[in-house]
């Protein structure tokens, strides 16, 4: 059997709805290492990778490998409906065609059962090649968040470029364009505040706005994001679990003809 | 601006 125990369940329910919109069925792969995740948009241009190591857990258990298919929407539903301090664990059987989430309040007063049938996906996974980037961008989330909002309001894509100076977001559209600048700073009090540029080539590439915006559903999960470039290769923006893993997203660049 | 690329071009199935 399988069984996971969050005692941060407020982590879990933050990832569902950071995929749930992005991603439509997927297997959660659990292994006794923890509980990896890895699916595409259905347009095949973003991916989402998802780890929740086994160590995060309050206490895990995995006696065989199980891919558990798995609607995020419903998923999302009834995580929904545990509290933002309850403690979370999931359960199934090596042979089961359910899943099951038992929510536990604080003070343990309060214990909710939730069972949600189990889909078969036969999702082929893809190799994700270990990457030197160009140039790796680590900033505040929520930064992140307001200028991809920001532009996403002048234009649909936006051309990212890094150079020592710092990251550019730049857009333009119908009523006109816009440049943004974020410089290396690491001169604040709180470190997860900072941007810091570590660049190796100077790199610029062009994204859809949209699935940027999508990603930053993930800000509520790390006070930083980082964001990785490199020549003709997705950028990948990742969002680390604190003790427990990350929350990458792999978006396909748009090529000039 | 360009056209969109699709991830199988970078990654391929395992």
């Amino acid at each position: 059997m399988f069984e996971g125990r969050l005692l941060q369940g407020s982590l879990l329910k933050k990832v569902l709805e950071a995929i749930k919109d992005l991603v439509t069925d997927t297997n959660f792969d659990c292994s006794e290492t923890g509980i990896a995740l890895q699916a595409m948009d259905s347009s095949h241009v973003a991916l989402v990778s998802l780890l929740l190591k086994d160590t995060g857990f309050d206490h895990f258990r995995c006696d065989r490998n199980l891919a558990l298919g798995i609607n995020l929407q419903n998923m999302s539903k009834m995580l929904k409906c545990a509290g933002n301090d309850d403690i979370i664990t999931l359960k199934a059987e090596d042979e089961g065609d359910t899943i099951t989430f038992m929510f536990e309040s604080p003070n343990q007063d309060k214990i909710s059962d939730f069972e949600m049938k189990l889909m078969d996906i036969d999702s082929e996974h893809l190799g994700i090649p270990d990457t030197d980037y160009q140039a790796i961008v680590t900033m505040p989330s929520a930064e992140f968040q307001r200028i991809v909002r920001d532009l996403s309001s002048i234009g649909d894509t936006a051309v990212i470029g890094v150079t020592k100076e710092g990251i550019s977001f730049s857009t333009g559209g119908d009523i006109g364009k816009a440049n943004i600048v974020c410089r290396q700073n690491t001169n604040v009090d709180k470190e997860e505040d900072q941007t810091t540029v570590e660049i190796h080539e100077p790199v610029s590439l062009t994204f859809a706005l949209r699935y940027l915006n999508s990603f930053t559903k993930a800000t509520a999960l790390s006070p930083q994001v980082t964001l990785s470039l490199s020549k003709e290769l997705p950028i990948v923006v990742e969002y680390k679990i604190e003790k427990m893993g990350f929350l990458r997203f792999y978006l396909a660049p748009k090529i000039e003809e | 601006g360009g056209k969109q690329s699709l991830m199988s071009t970078f990654f391929k199935p395992k």
